[in-house]
């Protein structure tokens, strides 16, 4: 039921996404702040199936040479293409202190064991500028091979990229600045290359009280 | 085919891009 629901092809599915911010309080606690978050969801053969979004509407805002968005697209397989709109929550105080902790967790499943491989790439104004690549293995859980990236943590550029967003006066100048921010992870079977999901991020400022928001688009070609 | 320099405004993308959830 979840595929065409939520970001998930035929042989991966997300389970969860979040971008966050430990601050210390005390020796025993901390505050944990959600940048962005796409939390576990459980979809039913009722629930209607992701609206769709023309993957060529978005080519140039992520790579577009040699191994680029297009380039994998046509690979396929086709239902492992999806577009994530995120409206993060910058409503926390940032401080440069050496004791936080600027990180990235996600989960996923499959019903097959493999060794996965997830490749993150920011982009500004549609180039990557930074990459990260992380392989992680499978664990049998209830039935089903679980793959978990666990407070993996955020990369200098982001960390600088989060505290200059800050510092503007106006949440339309964040926005200005995020139309041109992008990232695409692309997750791959280590054995045999062959994509498992490629979630396209983009982003605006929430205006929320309620914390980070988003929709999940699947990409197509007409 | 990729649109170029176009804001995303401007492109052909579903109304709900632009709606904010309120609550995920």
């Amino acid at each position: 039921s979840w595929q065409g629901r939520s970001i998930a092809s035929s042989k991966l599915r997300m389970l969860e996404f979040s971008a966050f911010l430990e601050q210390p309080q005390d020796p025993e606690n901390f505050n944990k702040h959600l940048f962005v978050h796409i939390g576990q969801s459980n979809p039913a053969y009722s629930d209607p199936y992701l609206e769709a979004v023309d993957i060529r509407q978005i080519y140039d805002k992520f790579p577009e040479k040699k191994g680029g968005l297009k380039e994998l697209f046509e690979k396929g397989p086709v239902n492992a293409f999806f577009l994530v709109k995120f409206w993060a929550d910058l409503s926390v105080n940032l401080q440069d202190d050496s004791s936080f902790f600027y990180g990235v967790s996600s989960q996923y499943e499959s019903s097959e064991n493999m060794i996965i491989t997830s490749s993150t790439k920011v982009c500004s104004f549609g180039k990557q500028v930074v990459e990260k690549v992380e392989t992680e293995y499978a664990r049998f859980e209830n039935g089903r091979y679980v793959f978990r990236i666990h407070r993996s943590p955020l990369c200098e550029y982001m960390i600088n990229f989060i505290h200059k967003l800050k510092h503007l006066p106006e949440k339309y100048m964040m926005n200005s600045v995020l139309e041109n921010f992008t990232i695409l992870q692309v997750v791959t079977n280590r054995d045999t290359l062959e994509t498992l999901l490629c979630v396209a991020y983009v982003f605006e400022v929430s205006t929320s009280e309620h914390g980070a928001q988003h929709h999940i688009y699947r990409l197509v070609k007409d | 085919s990729a649109p170029g320099h176009i804001p995303m405004r401007k492109r052909q993308l579903p109304a709900s891009f632009w709606e904010e959830p309120r609550s995920s």
